[in-house]
């Protein structure tokens, strides 16, 4: 463990508990090593890193008599606060519907997302209209239909033409009409290069208006989280993040990049298949899985 | 042309980011940083002389055993596709029977993905446009019942090959994992020999845990190389290094978008050159 790792670096030092800047380096240098290992993205490291050496370079860190405690200590604070603060609320309009819609690279779990959100939301007695636009991905339209009866709630599809614009705002429109407090849009899963792509989630943004724009991430998500996630964000300036598949092994170091380039808060994480697979996020429990 | 630098810290600090940056992990990033540092510190070189260095033994690694699709020496060839949720698997299928079906040979589809919604109907979409037969079973029935009847299938029809999807699975689902051993030992008892190729589909934007997949993957269902999909993102898969030199688990195909076409036969030396651009 990291707090392993530390301690033997440290106690081979010096007897005294006394530690020269130098000995903190090489500290620093494993904390470093350790965040890339669990797939933070460089440069998130990096500038994580220069906070982190900011405070454990201190006089007080240095003369302290367990200092590999006290950088443990300072690593695990900085996380948890870059992480937070947490915000797990859908923030729901009292006078009309909600719109929020699922962005985010192929396969990371979007369509599945959906229906965690429409399990929350129903255990709070509210129906959202699922809106199929995702008009690409064969049986795409279908998996949504599937989700939207195994849960009870409609779901607005158009098979006749190719506009996930047209689908959006139909879908809104609809949501209008027979009073549905949510609207959820589950989007093509499309790469953040892809410029035509892009530029047709913009339009739905500017069209549509959601209220949330939440981005969803894998997370088992390598270095290039920061390319993605920044993309989406200036793109579409994102209410949110939920990340998936947590409930594997990654040590989901994506979580970390996601946040500092994006400044939007981690609002869910998956952690399985199923409907009830959505947590609101806790940095506590992120912080330990990183920093193993 | 461009000044040389002098390699000192700040130079090897920009090199190890480069190598980060590829995914590759920190042992082999740390292991090529400190080959660079003993060779030439305190000389003064092109940093893209020394990237070009690293990409040619790069190349080298990955030009070993690097072999193609496995051809069984009589009946249908049995291709296995596993991997974690939204890697890539039904997709790559459907390529992969399409570059099979464009090169002249039959085959059946096996739709062994019975537990997620819209599984069953992706894969015959994909079989519809290739135009090749496809054995499915009932929403939940057992995927080794669909895996030993798309077998049976391709035997019966004298075709070249038999693909067979699969759910996705995290490899620390132990119950999921032992569900994979049984699909492999049902086929192999209507095909002795049968998978020939267990194909793990990677997705390029994965990180580290590429790593832990292709251990339990392999483990569980005793893959023979990895198709890594995706990779027309700004991903540059470079995990597949270690998985190479900790497996021998050769890369045999790439993903290169969501279209039939969108697939190529795994090229060492492209790969190598583009995980520095
Ligand atoms: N284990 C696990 N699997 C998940 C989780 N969330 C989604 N999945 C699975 O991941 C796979 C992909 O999920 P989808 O919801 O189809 O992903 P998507 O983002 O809509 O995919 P595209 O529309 O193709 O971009 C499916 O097998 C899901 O069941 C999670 O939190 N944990
Ligand atoms: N850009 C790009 N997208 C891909 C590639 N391969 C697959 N996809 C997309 O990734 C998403 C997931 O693909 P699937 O084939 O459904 O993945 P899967 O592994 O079968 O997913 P599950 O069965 O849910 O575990 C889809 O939106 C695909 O179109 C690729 O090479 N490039
Ligand atoms: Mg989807
Ligand atoms: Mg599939």
């Amino acid at each position: 463990s990291l707090s392993e790792g530390l301690q033997s670096a440290f106690k081979s030092l010096s007897g005294k508990g006394k530690l020269t800047e130098g000995n903190m380096r090489d500290g620093l240098k494993i904390v470093e090593q350790s965040l890339l290992e669990s797939d933070v993205s460089y440069s998130v490291v990096k500038e994580f890193m220069a906070h982190v050496s900011e405070k454990a370079l201190g006089k007080r860190v240095l003369l302290s008599l367990r200092p590999h405690e006290e950088l443990v200590r300072i690593v695990h604070e900085e996380l948890i606060e870059t992480l937070g603060p947490v915000d797990p609320s859908l923030h729901l309009k009292a006078d009309r519907p909600t719109v929020l819609m699922l962005c985010g690279l192929q396969g990371s779990g979007k369509t599945t997302t959906c229906g965690k959100l429409t399990q929350m939301l129903r255990e709070q007695q509210i129906e959202p209209l699922l809106v199929a636009a995702d008009l690409q991905r064969p049986a795409a339209i279908e998996q949504l239909k599937i989700i939207g009866e195994q849960l009870g709630v409609p779901v607005h599809t158009e098979t006749d033409h190719q506009d996930p614009v047209k689908v959006c705002q139909n879908g809104v429109d609809r949501a209008r009409r027979d009073g549905n407090r949510v609207v959820i849009l589950d989007t093509a899963g499309r790469l953040a290069i892809d410029e035509e792509l892009m530029a047709q989630l913009k339009r739905i943004d500017k069209k549509v208006g959601p209220d949330q724009v939440y981005l969803v991430v894998d997370g088992m998500t390598g270095q290039d989280a920061v390319n993605s996630a920044g993309a989406f964000n200036d793109a579409l300036e994102l209410d949110g993040v939920v990340m998936t598949k947590l409930d594997g092994d990654a040590r989901g170091g994506a979580l970390l990049s996601v946040k500092q380039v994006t400044g939007v808060p981690i609002k869910f994480i998956g952690t399985g298949e199923r409907f009830d697979a959505l947590e609101p996020f806790r940095p506590e429990g992120m912080a330990g899985r990183i920093l193993q | 042309k461009s000044e040389g630098r002098l390699v000192d810290e700040e130079f090897l600090d920009e090199l190890f980011a480069r190598l980060i940056r590829t995914d590759m992990g920190t042992g082999p990033a740390n292991k090529i940083r400190d080959e660079v540092a003993k060779q030439y510190r305190g000389r003064v070189v092109q940093l893209e002389e020394v990237v070009a260095t690293i990409t040619t033994e790069i190349r080298e690694q990955l030009r070993q055993d690097h072999g193609g699709l496995a051809k069984a020496d009589s009946g249908p060839t049995v291709i296995l596709v596993v991997g974690v949720n939204g890697s890539g698997k039904t997709t790559s299928i459907g390529k992969l029977a399409n570059h099979l079906r464009s090169g002249g040979h039959s085959l059946v589809l096996g739709a062994g993905d019975t537990f997620r919604a819209a599984a069953v109907e992706q894969l015959t979409i994909w079989a519809g446009r290739i135009g090749c037969e496809i054995v499915t079973g009932k929403s939940g029935a057992d995927p080794a019942s669909v895996a030993f009847q798309c077998v049976d299938k391709a035997m019966e029809t004298g075709a070249d090959y038999a693909i067979i999807d699969t759910a996705g699975r995290l490899q620390t689902q132990s119950n999921l994992m032992q569900e994979l051993q049984k699909i492999r030992k049902v086929i192999d008892k209507r095909l002795p020999g049968a998978p020939h190729e267990v194909l793990l589909v990677l997705d390029a934007t994965a990180g580290q845990n590429a790593i832990s997949q292709a251990k339990g993957f392999s483990a569980a269902a005793a893959c023979t190389g990895i198709v890594l999909a995706k990779l027309d993102g700004s991903a540059k898969g470079g995990v597949v290094l270690p998985i190479h030199e900790q497996f021998q688990l050769p890369v045999k195909f790439v993903g290169l978008g969501e279209g039939l076409d969108d697939m190529a036969a795994f090229d060492p030396d492209s790969f190598a050159e583009a995980l520095f651009q």
